[in-house]
């Protein structure tokens, strides 16, 4: 474990955090995208299988226990519980786009053709895209609430931290895995754009407005 | 046999 992963799975917790926070206090989840998290769901029961299998650290099960009991409670807060504040009309990106190729990918490039291994390859490519129908209902409906953005910040700033904590492996450890970095940069940069909108407006007090 | 490598990355 090192200070960037660490820092990277706390602003990983804040977000989830804030997300939560965001539907439960207004009672709304106007302007979220169910669609992401239904994304996210599936992102980390893949991911999260080897729970039963292998036992890494008490933190490592704590937080894999913590990210699916959040993932699954934010879909229903969305689906069920908050169902009539969800936005149909602007959460329309088309997810079979996402899940597919992630699929695909995951059966060409893996580092062993074992289901385990296989789930959690399509997890981290699936993972790196998530992100997209959220992005995508902004710019459709050309703005957030301050909250969303700094989940939204929170959210890509993990992943980009990640970053710093494979650079730091590969100096410290010589411990590499070039499939994780890889979509954990096209992850990053997806953000990028919103990264300019949040530090340049959001950070100014201003509501984050998109260039309609 | 190629040694599943363990992810001890969250």
């Amino acid at each position: 474990m090192n200070i960037f992963r660490l820092t990277g799975d706390l602003a990983h917790l804040l977000a989830i955090i804030i997300l939560l926070l965001k539907i439960w206090k207004t009672r709304s989840c106007a302007g979220i995208s169910g669609k992401s998290q239904i994304l996210f769901a599936i992102v980390y029961t893949t991911r999260y299988l080897d729970l039963v299998t292998t036992y890494v650290s008490a933190y490592n099960t704590l937080m894999k226990i913590f990210f699916l009991g959040s993932s699954f409670a934010t879909v229903y807060l969305i689906y069920v519980k908050f169902k009539a504040t969800y936005d149909h009309n602007h959460d329309t990106f088309r997810i079979e786009f996402l899940i597919l190729p992630a699929v695909i990918l995951a059966l060409l490039i893996n580092h062993a053709f074992t289901p385990l291994e296989i789930l959690w390859t399509f997890s981290i490519y699936l993972e790196s895209v998530a992100i997209l129908p959220q992005l995508f209902m902004v710019s459709k409906t050309g703005e957030a609430e301050s909250i969303t953005s700094h989940y939204l910040f929170a959210l890509g700033s993990y992943r980009g931290l990640y970053i710093l904590n494979w650079i730091y492996r590969y100096a410290m450890e010589s411990h590499y895995d070039l499939i994780a970095i890889v979509a954990g940069i096209v992850q990053t940069v997806l953000y990028c754009d919103f990264f300019y909108l949040y530090i340049t407006k959001v950070l100014k007090g201003k509501k984050l407005q998109l260039p309609a | 046999y190629v040694a599943r490598p363990v992810h001890d990355e969250l």
